[in-house]
């Protein structure tokens, strides 16, 4: 039996939002430290990571671990019927093959439940150790959408680059070139509008940008992201979920031939 | 020219 009760429903309506562009189908794994998923796109170049821990549920019932597997567009249709400061409870009974959303108006007086079909899904499971990174930044996450926005509309590649003078974003393509350097600024009034460069030794990357250009839908997440840099390691970019986890994106970096 | 590398590439299967 499964029943977790999550009081700020928007958070999983944002999560879904974050990453059904990238993932079509992903099994979410329900334990005792909270509800999980580990996937990847079709091409194998970019992986999703996701936690929301019990912690955060307003009710947190997971009597065994739970694999479900879900099409994450069947999900977002029926999340997207959930009001945006509606309570959303997900339920689950031992063997079944669906799962009940619940959805309750803030004053109770409204009650919805959709029950969506589950799948059987054979997701391959990567092992991401802990790494130290040679270069992690952190900026605002609306700066960092903007930037890989801009950069698209010019080439397919980015190339970002970490030194002590700041994280340089460049991309090349038919029409000319961009670079777009942010320096470290922690001279702001709020704690989110900070650009923090914490670096080991100098770094740079090339990414595509299609790739980068969908994590940034998770940019409704959070006001930071944190965007972690190693010369021989995928590229992470996290957003933090406040009280309850992370979104985190892995993309393997563009090597030259 | 640059070749797009797979996860598979840095992470192992668990």
């Amino acid at each position: 039996m499964l029943e977790l009760r999550l009081v700020q429903g928007s958070l999983l309506k944002k999560v879904l939002e974050a990453i059904k562009d990238l993932v079509n189908d992903a099994n979410f794994d329900c334990s005792a430290t909270g509800f999980s998923l580990q996937a990847m796109d079709s091409s194998h170049v970019a992986l999703v990571a996701l936690l929301l821990r019990s912690e955060g549920f307003e009710h947190y019932r997971c009597d065994r671990n739970l694999s479900m597997g879900m099409n994450l567009n069947n999900m977002s249709k029926m999340l997207k019927c959930a009001g945006n400061d509606d309570i959303i409870t997900i339920k689950a009974d031992d063997g079944s093959d669906t799962v009940t959303f619940m959805f309750e108006s803030p004053n109770q007086d409204k009650i919805a439940d959709f029950e969506m079909k589950l799948m059987d899904i054979d997701s391959e499971h990567l092992g991401i150790p802990e790494a130290e990174y040679q270069a992690i930044v952190r900026m605002p996450s609306s700066e960092f959408a903007r930037i890989c926005k801009d950069l698209s509309s010019i080439g397919d590649t980015v190339v970002i680059s970490v030194t002590k003078e700041g994280v340089k974003f460049s991309t090349r393509g038919d029409i000319g070139t961009a670079n777009v350097v942010c320096r470290q600024n922690t001279t702001v009034d709020k704690p989110e509008e900070a650009t923090v460069i914490e670096m080991q030794e100098p770094v740079s990357l090339t990414f595509a940008l299609r790739y980068m250009n969908s994590f940034t839908k998770a940019t409704p997440l959070s006001g930071t992201v944190t965007i972690s840099l190693s010369s021989d390691l995928p590229i992470v970019v996290e957003y933090k979920i406040a009280e309850m986890g992370y979104i985190r994106f892995y993309l393997a970096p563009k090597i030259e031939d | 020219t640059c070749n797009q590398k797979k996860l598979s590439a840095f992470f192992s299967l668990n």
